[in-house]
């Protein structure tokens, strides 16, 4: 089971929009998916066409409660499942502030739940706060969804220092597979620019004993493309609203790219 | 004084983008302008050149220790003075969890501060925590970025009961000028459905008692343009970095229609 953190604590980069799109290409080529909302702001949820106040409950229970994910997860699609948040779930930032093993909760529950997935994603808010420690504490493997622009570089070396201390504490499986480019600007001096240097920073990571050694620039980057900006508004994944459009060829290429990295094909 | 707060919970809707070019575009009108960086990621620090780690201090400091503004703030350009803000500010949320009057400490700062200023415009993080509180409770007005995708006015909804229960409990001056449209594409359906909605949301509150009554959309909305993502990496505002660009033009017709409110020209 690959379990997969989803993260950037710079706002508005294409975690969320990836998570959906990758996750459903993945279902769609047959594996059993998990999708896990833990933003308070539901976006997974909704783009999606869930209820964020769903009685039945989702990521804050799970957290605060200790819910099982089996009583919490939802079908969306043929083998894709996702647990929702709702935010109630900006309060456990504060909730969990003293409690003891406040990181690990997610991972235990992981642990216990009886299905078996083959790609679990969670989709992380913009910080690095005790929701995305969740994620890093339960996951074997980090994707970070990165914007060609100035800064991603700046938020990138300190987001890979706390994946580093999450390695080094709480969960020494832990490491970076690669970072994805996202709301690519092809051909734009600025984009090649960052890429170089993103490429470059990873680059000198080879061989080395973090856990981001031997991370790449997953091979297709996801162009910008108006469609994946419009079917959160349908509750629709892409390859239902846009199937033939570039956002859905991209992310379907991504997927591809992902399962090989372990299934050969 | 106008003491303006720039806030969205949605990450990545070019709140730190407006906070720089439409100060900028203040101070080159002769208007005396403070910036302050309230994100821990110090986006607005290091798109004006300045440096994070500035051993002087800044908005951590402010708020941990209530050091004066008057030594924490440096002279970026002619009439534009800025508070940087380091990564410790991650801290703050936790540490002032369980300080009294926690939320208004930066109001406090404010008033005591002799230097007089004619604009105040506080850059907040991607979220409605401690940081951003404390934004609410020191401005006059809010002002909105907003990108005109679909969870545009989900968002938008919760952010003003935020600012609602602020007015209401600690700050009765709030109210909520208006909503600037960013990273506009003229011309796509989403982005006219989009304010259409928003529209008509905020004309439904005409008249009426919440301190959103009267908000409007800024009529200049600020096209999608790269050279306002370019111009960080340089530490430059857009009037230097490309002062002929549709970037340039669109901030400084903004930065009119601001004043215009109320210095009539
Ligand atoms: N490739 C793309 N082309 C065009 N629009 C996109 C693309 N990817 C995402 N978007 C849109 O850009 C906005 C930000 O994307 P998204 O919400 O996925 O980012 P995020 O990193 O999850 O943001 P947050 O930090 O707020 O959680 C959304 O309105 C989304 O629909
Ligand atoms: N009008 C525009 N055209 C093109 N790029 C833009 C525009 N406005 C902002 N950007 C770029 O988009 C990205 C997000 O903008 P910005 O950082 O200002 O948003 P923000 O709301 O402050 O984000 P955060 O929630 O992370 O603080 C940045 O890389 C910025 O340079
Ligand atoms: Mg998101
Ligand atoms: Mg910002």
């Amino acid at each position: 089971m690959r379990r997969i953190a989803v993260i950037n604590q710079k706002g508005g980069v294409g975690k969320t929009t990836s998570v959906v799109n990758l996750g459903a290409a993945l279902a769609r080529a047959g594996r059993r998916v998990l999708l896990l909302d833990l933003d308070p702001q539901s976006h997974l949820t909704l783009h999606l066409g869930c209820d964020p106040a769903a009685e039945s409950g989702g990521t804050y229970e799970a957290l605060t409660q200790s819910t099982p994910l089996s009583q919490l997860r939802k079908q969306v699609a043929k083998n894709l499942w996702v647990v929702s948040s709702h935010i109630d779930l900006a309060a456990a930032e504060v909730e969990l502030v003293s409690v003891v093993g406040r990181e690990v909760i997610l991972r235990d529950l992981l642990e216990t739940h009886q299905e078996h997935y083959d790609y679990v994603l969670m989709d992380c808010p913009p910080s690095l706060g005790v929701l995305t420690l969740n994620a890093l504490a339960a996951a074997n493997e980090v994707f970070i969804p990165l914007q060609p622009h100035y800064l991603a570089l700046h938020g990138l070396s300190k987001l890979l220092e706390t994946v580093s201390l999450v390695a080094r504490r709480i969960n020494s499986q832990l490491h970076v597979t690669g970072v994805i480019v996202c709301m690519h600007e092809p051909g734009t001096r600025l984009a090649s620019e960052v890429l170089e240097d993103v490429g470059a920073f990873l680059q000198a990571s080879v061989g080395g004993e973090q856990p981001w050694a031997g991370a790449r620039i997953f091979s297709t980057p996801i162009r910008r493309n108006i469609k994946l900006a419009e079917c959160p508004s349908h509750g629709m994944t892409i390859f239902d609203y846009a199937p033939k459009s570039n956002g859905a060829d991209d992310y379907a290429a991504l997927a591809l790219e992902v399962r090989a990295m372990v299934e050969g094909g």
